[in-house]
């Protein structure tokens, strides 16, 4: 049964795209199928994968009759996707209209994938959305990308609140598989303090951290992945990890 | 009569928030009279600052009755802020079931304010938002923050588009102000091939960049401006900068 992760955090610029756009390649590299799902009006999946879906995430939300088939576009072997344009914020307003089941709607459309992927990875947008409960009520486990800084780690506490509010409200129970510190530089104090910070708190769910690389913000300039465009660069050896140890995790019970 | 300028980019981790604060307190500073109005749930100007709100923005949106001396805190000499927090998202929720003029909220709650401020800053959450239509309909112009990497650089033409919507759509004029790139660093190729591009595109609107600074990440965790926090560092230097041309270009005609 497939795996199902959200890539959260309301807080912008923590690197959940590139997150998401790493471990869904790299988790394809090991010849898994994965469906990698942009959640995010601004499109930078589609973006830094250098594709364009005809039809994107607010179609299969919002016109009826538009099945996931319709949405979905092979990009690398064994990694598809699924791609969202600044439309899918009129969706947010479509959604808020909805009377009942307005977190439902992701989970309902999907229903006819079952199985058919091993993974599905969620690429979230930076707000507190129905297009984000959306896909929390969709997903079965959360990975938290937080920058080493003080405005993203009081982000965290919004972030754990989300998840509870998912819980009590909506009755669905996502895991919290993992928080991954961002932007990592050892140089830096604030740096070191934020992933102490992360680490008391976090105990053995936090992932090592990603250090900030250039090559990193570089790659999506050229449409790839860091394994395709900087394969021996600490970003990649970072993403590597983080691929690793998140597969190698049991999944959510 | 006042200038209301709004800081927007719908990507996020921007310096949207660290350039609203730096911006309005220095203005704050030459003695003018500033209010900072928070338009993001996560609140991340009063926590920049130090303050909460009993009431917020949502309160000012939403409750009935409420006016704009129920939400203003005095902060600082010459700066009053309206916070936000988490119940901002529901306003969001509010606002999208309105039928008719959901984008002029902000606006008919602050008319009562007229005169009252020399100069109003707006920090924007990072979203295409009902609450940042508001923010847009309120002001009169936009600065707009740029981190000078290649996905905050595809965002800019959505954040262009966003203007021209409001004008097209909504009737209402924005001014570019000016395009601030943020996180500048002199030693990478992809910075100063962000901040040519950004250059090509706007010529004289176009700031002097912000240097990426740890000095910048680590003031808020004191709850202080750049200028009390590190007044002689790069980061107090560049946005001095930035409050000198701002205050000295003529406001929008
Ligand atoms: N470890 C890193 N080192 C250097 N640059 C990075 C790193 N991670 C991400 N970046 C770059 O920083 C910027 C922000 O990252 P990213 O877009 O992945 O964050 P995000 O959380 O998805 O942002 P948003 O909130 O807008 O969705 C991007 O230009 C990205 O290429
Ligand atoms: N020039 C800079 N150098 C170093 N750190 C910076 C700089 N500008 C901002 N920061 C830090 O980077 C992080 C992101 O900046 P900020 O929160 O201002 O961006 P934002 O656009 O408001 O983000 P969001 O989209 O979440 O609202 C913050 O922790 C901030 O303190
Ligand atoms: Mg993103
Ligand atoms: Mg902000």
């Amino acid at each position: 049964r497939s795996r199902r992760v959200a890539i959260l955090n309301q807080k912008g610029g923590t690197g959940k795209t590139t997150t998401a756009v790493n471990l869904a390649a790299g988790i394809a590299d090991r010849g898994y199928d994965v469906l990698l799902i942009d959640v995010d009006a601004q499109g930078n999946v589609g973006t830094s994968l250098g594709i364009r879906g005809e039809r994107t995430l607010y179609h299969l939300l919002v016109e009826e009759g538009t099945t996931p088939d319709d949405v979905i576009v092979p990009v690398r072997g064994h990694l598809d996707v699924i791609t969202a344009d600044a439309t899918l914020a009129l969706a947010e307003v479509f959604l808020a209209r909805i009377d009942t089941g307005r977190d439902r709607i992701l989970r309902d459309r999907m229903a006819s994938l079952r199985g058919k992927y091993q993974y599905i990875v969620l690429d979230c947008g930076p707000s507190l959305s129905l297009l984000n409960q959306n896909a929390l009520s969709f997903a079965d486990e959360v990975l938290i990308p937080v920058s080493c800084d003080y405005l993203a780690l009081v982000g965290v506490k919004q972030v754990l609140k989300t998840l509870k509010d998912i819980d009590q409200h909506l009755g669905h129970t996502v895991k919290l598989s993992g928080v991954v510190p961002t932007f990592f530089d050892a140089r830096t104090r604030l740096a070191r303090e934020a992933v102490d910070t992360l680490s008391g708190h976090f105990k053995e769910r936090l992932y090592e951290p990603i250090r900030r690389s250039t090559r990193l913000a570089e790659a999506p300039s050229h449409r790839q992945t860091i394994f395709e465009y900087a394969p021996d660069s600490s970003g990649a050896d970072d993403y590597r990890r983080l691929v690793a140890r998140y597969v190698s995790n049991a999944a959510p019970v």
